[in-house]
């Protein structure tokens, strides 16, 4: 464990924690894809299997069930309690295009070819892109609640905070992980664009909203 | 480095 490590699981935490606060104090889930929430639910189910047969830490294993169970609370919440605050209509990014291509992915790269690691490799491709229907959700509406956006700069930070993270384990552990650092990669440059706007206008006070 | 490394990252 290294402070970047520790501040991304932290800013990932937090981001969970925005997000439900968003979903309970204005009683809607507007502005939320249901298909990234879906996505990141199956990102933790699969990924966290060895739950069951591999103990790291404790505080691996809390945040692994914490991952896993909130993801499903702010499923059912989308589902049925703030159900009519959701507009599929919106929300029309097709998943088949990511899920299709990430099982492809974890065939062809993987470390061992077992199907707990095969699910991890589909896990690590899939929450690359997982955030994909979220972001162009935000596209197609133009704006954002600004409490949205911290959530998405949270998630963003996580991210971004793993980069260093591999670099320093690569250099005093001498531990690199290609699938991991790759899809890392991809997924922190994502939100690039989404940062530019966040930095240039919610910090400076304004609403998030793009050029139209 | 390792070529299988352990899933100890979330």
């Amino acid at each position: 464990m290294n402070i970047f490590r520790l501040l991304g699981d932290l800013s990932h935490l937090a981001s969970i924690l925005i997000l439900l606060q968003k979903i309970q104090s204005t009683r809607s889930c507007r502005g939320i894809s249901f298909k990234t929430q879906a996505l990141y639910a199956t990102v933790f189910i699969t990924r966290y299997l060895d739950l069951f047969y591999d103990w790291v830490s404790l505080y691996n294993f809390v945040m692994k069930i914490f991952f896993i169970a909130s993801s499903c609370y702010v499923l059912y919440l989308m589902k049925y309690k703030y159900r009519p605050t959701h507009d599929p209509s919106i929300d029309t990014f097709r998943v088949e295009y990511l899920l299709g291509p990430c099982a492809v992915l974890a065939l062809l790269f993987h470390y061992r070819f077992t199907l707990p690691e095969l699910l991890w490799s589909f896990s690590i491709f899939l929450e690359s892109v997982a955030i994909l229907p979220q972001l162009f959700m935000l596209q197609r509406t133009g704006e954002a609640e600004t409490i949205t956006t911290h959530y998405l700069a949270a998630l963003g930070a996580y991210r971004a905070l793993y980069i260093p993270n591999w670099i320093y384990r690569w250099f005093t552990e001498d531990m690199v992980d290609p699938i991991a650092v790759t899809a890392g990669i991809v997924q922190t440059a994502l939100y690039l664009d989404f940062f530019y706007v966040y930095f240039t206008k919610v910090l400076q006070g304004q609403k998030f909203e793009l050029p139209a | 480095p390792t070529a299988s490394p352990q899933h100890d990252e979330l």
